[in-house]
């Protein structure tokens, strides 16, 4: 790799030189020629993606000479008639859709009538080049180089040439599309024998596909009604259907990191419902307890303090969003529906929902009581009765017991919990214990009071394990 | 215009889109 | 062997005149007067003498326009499809310069000059000083195009291919006539892909044909390989194809010219695959020069 890349880098560096040197002597066809030759390296089956990515920096540095001459050219009047044309006779696909990509720029750069239109002719010839590797770096260099340029004003008047943010969501979804559709191709070349090794490639390719999306959330213009009806479904609807759970995993983490929360808050359910559809090997508990944690943290953000107002939900968090209810239920469905779900992710699920509950709505003891009940749902339906104490899942059961018991440091709003008896039962005995005496432990520590004999019943009848 | 001009194209399935090569 | 004289052969508004680039024999290229089908073609000849102050006695001069076909392989006779001559002088003495005009009025040149690997087609006009012992002559090449109107039909080609259980692909182009400025906008529509694709590219083909029955010529001539796919596609892609014809060196499709020869062009589509193994379809289109605005 390394001497095939020396001796491509070399031929860069010379052809660079005779590029720059006749775009010196105003010899723009000499120049183009160069470049032509310049980029066909980039033509290679032989390099390695990270290879192959110090070939294409190397590259689209040179490149920017061409670029700044040009638009130098034209902003002195000097417009080079149909250069977009003269640039489509390079006979090789490469170099020809990376000049077209470089001259397209140079002509949006200097008049805003072409924009929607050669934006458009861009990301659609780009489809001539189907090789993975190939084409996930131009396309990439195709979104490199629109950084600054995609239209970004409503779209009031459609029919405006400049484009709108219509036409930039439209581009950067397409580029996306195509670019996931490459990606996840990536896997079936080559060896099966090779496959860890072309998974590794792929992870260090990635951040080339997620670029679409942080190019979508720059889009000023993306309103939250955009995010929801054309941005997010856009996405989704290629992640969903990609069915490659390196791709699926990656992409769901992106869309969390990438989009402010005030539009997850309102997309809930598009977001989670497509969790449920994701392949097997996907880590869906994860990326919900991510957008779980996210959207609670943000929710005690807008206010610094955890204060509902009147109707119940977090400030912040608006009104009509039930964030708990959509999350149990959109978890419930997500459990449901993912059988191969080890059980302790279940119940990390369940975790993340009572944090959830407690951060949002500390005094909705019920949200608490609802987990609960799902859990103990979750476990009939799985069949498990008692859990051995070392295994994975009665370790997650044992947090999720312990958090109310910490959180309230109050055995009686323990008590409360009309559930709470009903999921410890599936602890085995020592779980069972080690649990009483958490309660207990705690109790004391904080001195409560047990005031009434019904509750002194309860209290016992809960640490019975250690009683009889 | 004439330098941006193109057929239109039947969009591709999701399913064959993301369908291993044959 | 006494005196002897120099012909120039000046045509009429041969300073505004448009010129055309006409490949010759030894491929060079020259750059000749245009003249189009019909047009009056006209001018002056001037005789110089290379000795002053001796006479020139001739049979007579004469000025020709003569359009023929060349066939390479049969060097020796020319078939002259247009031949008209006038006479400029009859047979007697020159004793200094003079200059004849001339005029071959709305000349008829129904073919376009051309020059390929078995055959030439050109016009020139050839002036000729007649003597006893020997002859002196020039002749002057003129280039001429023929230009068509808009093809009154001009269907797009679409068409399905494949080669069974392997590649199944509909190609389309949006037209059947170009012209040699057009641009060919098409695109590949891929059904079934089982084999493994390396790239596809469109090959432009200018395939000459001369001589009939037995002794039929073809000279195939790849003017232009263009790359449209780079990897391999799977079922449902669509690749767009977009190929400039400027700037490649086309002429009109000629059909059987003079039943001499014809010149055919053909869009070559082909795809490689990873053994470098060939699969191809040819179609053939039409080309037409269209009046320069």
């Amino acid at each position: 790799q390394e001497k095939l890349l020396d001796e491509a880098l070399a031929t860069v560096k010379n052809e660079a030189f005779k590029m720059k040197r006749c775009l010196d002597k105003n010899k723009l066809m000499d120049a183009l020629k160069s470049a032509s030759v310049m980029l066909g390296e980039l033509r290679t089956s032989l390099l390695s993606p990270k290879s192959y990515y110090e070939l294409y920096m190397s590259i689209t540095d040179e490149l920017r000479h061409m670029e700044l001459f040009l638009i130098d050219e034209f902003q002195k009047g000097r417009k080079v008639s149909d250069l977009y044309e003269l640039v489509q006779y390079a006979g090789n696909i490469v170099p020809r859709l990376y000049l077209l990509i470089t001259v397209g720029l140079v002509y949006i750069k200097s008049n805003q009538m072409f924009r929607r239109d050669l934006l458009k002719d861009l990301v659609e010839m780009c489809r001539g080049v189907q090789h993975p590797l190939r084409g996930l770096f131009l396309r990439n260099y195709l979104l490199q180089c629109t950084r600054n340029v995609l239209p970004d004003v409503p779209d009031s008047d459609s029919d405006n040439p400049e484009g709108t943010v219509k036409d930039s969501i439209d581009f950067v979804l397409m580029n996306f599309a195509e670019m996931n559709k490459l990606w996840v191709r990536m896997q079936h070349q080559g060896h099966s024998r090779e496959r860890q090794h072309r998974e590794r490639e792929r992870e260090e390719l990635r951040i080339l596909v997620g670029t679409n999306l942080v190019r979508l959330s720059q889009l000023e213009s993306v309103t939250l009604e955009k995010y929801q009806k054309s941005v997010l479904p856009g996405i989704l609807e290629q992640v969903v259907s990609c069915r490659d759970a390196i791709a699926q995993e990656y992409l769901m983490e992106c869309i969390i990191q990438v989009f402010p929360d005030e539009f997850h808050i309102q997309t809930l359910n598009p977001f989670l419902k497509s969790c449920a559809e994701l392949e097997s090997g996907v880590n869906v508990k994860n990326i919900v307890i991510s957008l779980m944690e996210r959207l609670a943290t943000y929710s005690q953000r807008t206010d610094g303090m955890s204060m509902a107002n009147d109707s119940g939900s977090p400030m912040g968090v608006p009104m009509d969003v039930q964030l708990f209810e959509v999350f149990s239920e959109q978890v419930a469905s997500i459990i449901a529906t993912r059988q191969y779900l080890p059980s302790e992710d279940m119940v990390a699920l369940q975790v993340a929902l009572v944090n959830l509950a407690l951060k949002c709505y500390p005094d909705r003891v019920d949200y608490i009581d609802k987990v609960m009940l799902g859990s103990v749902e979750v476990f009939q339906r799985l069949g498990l009765e008692r859990i051995e104490y070392n295994e994975l899942v009665a370790k997650e059961l044992s947090k999720l017991l312990k958090i109310p018991v910490d959180h309230y440091s109050n055995i009686l709003t323990v008590l409360q919990l009309k559930h709470y008896a009903a999921l410890m039962q599936h602890l085995d005995y020592y779980g069972r214990k080690s649990l009483s005496m958490y309660i207990l432990t705690n109790a004391l520590d904080s001195e409560t009071v047990i005031p009434s004999q019904e509750e002194v019943e309860q209290a016992l009848s809960l640490v019975s394990t250690l009683v009889t | 215009a004439e330098a941006t001009r193109r057929l239109n194209i039947k969009k591709q399935t999701l399913d064959d889109a993301y369908a291993a090569p044959a | 062997f006494g005196q002897s004289a120099e012909i120039d052969i000046y045509l009429d508004g041969q300073e505004s005149r448009k010129t055309a680039e006409v490949k010759m024999e030894d491929n060079k290229k020259e750059r000749l007067l245009l003249y189009y089908d019909g047009e009056t073609v006209s001018g002056k000849v001037n005789i110089s003498l290379k000795k002053a102050g001796s006479k020139l006695e001739h049979q007579g001069i004469k000025i020709e326009f003569i359009g023929q076909i060349e066939l390479f392989y049969d060097r020796g006779n020319h078939h002259e499809f247009t031949s008209l001559v006038k006479e400029l002088a009859r047979p007697g003495e020159m004793i200094a310069n003079t200059s004849y005009p001339f005029e071959f009025s709305c000349v008829e040149k129904p073919y376009e000059v051309y020059t390929g690997v078995n055959v030439k087609l050109r016009y020139f006009l050839k002036v000729t000083v007649v003597r006893r012992l020997q002859d002196i002559y020039k002749e002057l090449d003129i280039a001429v195009h023929t230009l068509s109107s808009y093809p009154d039909i001009n269907n797009s080609i679409k068409m399905e291919v494949g080669i069974e259980d392997c590649l199944h692909i509909e190609f389309e182009y949006n037209k059947s006539k170009y012209h040699l400025k057009d641009v060919i906008i098409g695109k590949i529509y891929f059904l079934l892909v089982r084999i493994k694709i390396k790239h596809m590219e469109i090959a432009i083909i200018k395939r000459e044909t001369t001589g009939s029955g037995q002794n039929i010529y073809h000279e195939n001539d790849t003017i232009a390989k263009y790359e449209i796919m780079d990897g391999a596609p799977v079922r449902g892609e669509s690749i767009p194809i977009r190929v400039f014809l400027a700037g490649y060196e086309l002429t009109p499709t000629m059909r059987d010219i003079n039943k001499k020869f014809s010149v055919k062009y053909f869009l070559n589509l082909v795809l490689m695959d990873t053994e470098d193994r060939r699969y191809f379809k040819q179609q053939e289109i039409t080309l037409w020069r269209k009046g320069e605005k």
